[in-house]
């Protein structure tokens, strides 16, 4: 599982 | 791009908007926090900082209209119709938000940079940012039908997002345990008016709590 911020969310 | 995060994104969208317009068309704040309308205008400033960092049509517009939207509902509370604006009962420390929020973001976060850091800081405030608002509410008793929308459109946004990011687990193995943890906190904290605009508000009457 890849964890991290999701960049294209709001 | 989901269903649950469009939906989501469109509910967010629909609050910021109804609350502007509820504003712009009786001439009046009355029932609305600053305080809580400030810390939303503090988040979409740190979170958005990224701006420059293009990423789709989509998402630079609606960064764009979150940020001047909140900045023009903290005008109109603040400025156009101060005079209208229930100070008396909007008395929220807000320091024991915006303090923890950011020694929490400087302790766990994805990365020990200054933008990150901020967009962490945003995550942790936005998910505490409507207890001034709710806090209001509580202590006047009442909101009006306009405002209880505002709210359950608010707080729908981020159960949304929950089940948006349950989606993306299962179909792209990703995960974002800052936004899920602080999101769930968020929504759990608009459990109790989801409850009462359901049994309420839904059924033509005023959301009043019990005396």
């Amino acid at each position: 599982h890849r964890s991290g911020k999701s960049k294209d969310e709001l | 791009m989901n269903i649950f995060r469009l939906v989501g994104d469109l509910s967010h969208l629909l609050a910021i908007i109804i609350l502007l317009l509820k504003i712009w068309k009786t001439r009046s704040c009355a029932g609305i926090s600053g305080k809580s309308q400030i810390l939303f205008a503090i988040v979409y400033t740190s979170r958005y900082l990224d701006l420059p960092n293009f990423v789709s049509m989509y998402n630079t517009l609606m960064k764009i209209v979150f940020i001047a939207a909140s900045y023009a509902t903290v005008y109109l509370i603040y400025m156009k119709f101060k005079a209208t604006y229930d100070h008396n009962h909007d008395t929220f420390r807000v320091e024991f938000l915006v303090l923890p929020s950011f020694v929490l973001a400087l302790l766990i976060n994805h990365d020990f940079t200054v933008l990150e850091v901020l967009w962490t800081f945003s995550i942790y405030m936005e998910s505490v940012a409507i207890l001034p608002q709710l806090f209001m509410v509580s202590k006047t008793g009442e909101a009006e039908s306009i405002t209880s929308h505002y709210l359950f459109a608010l707080g729908s946004y981020r159960a949304l997002y929950i089940l948006n990011w349950i989606y993306r687990y299962t179909t792209e193995d990703h995960y974002d345990l800052i936004a899920i943890v602080a999101g769930i906190v968020q929504t759990v904290l608009y459990c109790d008016f989801f409850y009462l605009y359901i049994t309420k508000v839904l059924k033509g009457k005023k959301l009043q709590l019990p005396a």
